[in-house]
């Protein structure tokens, strides 16, 4: 997946799930949710993904309370994607599933679960929250950077160490190999460089 | 009372 989304953006645009045919049903806080209360963004490794970005207070807890999404995971497009062998595993049938801190890129692989089909899923979670004082007792920056995804998309991200981390991870790659990453975020000022 | 946080899913 990630070599077809490095070597061929256009290709895994075509391979990305609609909302449509992907999220069936959608559920926040009891009513009905649509396409516009998520974010698509591509992903290096997956070839699309939809952030539900709601910036909601809530109050009462259990299911029926939080956010609440039925996916259609039967492949519709015919294309066999392993013609090499088993090297491309992307035939596998689920959803990967992150829950982060609005507005902050997720970590896909090191801070997400799958999900597989034909069962029922809950996730429970309860958040500890540690916050630091800022200037001058600190060195905190709240500031927000703008980065682009695989399709080209700018979006405000805030920023965290996570983030920071992987942009200068970035622009070590590009530095050294004179080309980026399509697992990392792209800073504005690398926005003409293009991907190895 | 809780902030939701964002939920990001990606096909398989």
């Amino acid at each position: 997946a990630q070599a077809i989304s490095q070597h061929s953006p256009k290709m895994a645009q075509y391979l990305a799930p609609k909302y449509e045919t992907f999220i069936v049903s959608c559920r926040f806080k009891g009513k009905k949710c649509n396409k516009t209360n998520f974010i698509k963004r591509m992903n290096g490794e997956y070839f699309k993904c939809f952030t539900f970005n709601n910036s909601a207070t809530i109050k009462n807890v259990g299911p029926r309370w939080g956010l609440s999404l039925t996916f259609y995971l039967d492949r519709i497009y015919g294309i066999d994607l392993n013609y090499d062998m088993d090297a491309m595993d992307i035939t596998e049938y689920g959803v990967k599933v992150s829950i982060h801190e609005p507005n902050t890129i997720p970590d896909m692989v090191n801070n997400a679960i799958t999900i597989s089909p034909g069962y029922n899923t809950k996730m429970a979670l309860r958040q500890t929250v540690f916050g630091k004082m800022e200037h001058p007792w600190g060195q905190c920056d709240k500031f927000r950077v703008k980065l682009v995804d695989i399709a080209y998309e700018a979006t405000n991200i805030a920023y965290n160490q996570d983030t920071c981390l992987k942009i200068c991870q970035q622009r070590y790659i590009q530095g050294k190999c004179g080309c980026l990453n399509i697992m990392r975020p792209v800073p504005n000022d690398l926005l003409n460089e293009t991907y190895c | 009372y809780v902030d939701f946080p964002a939920v990001t899913v990606c096909r398989t």
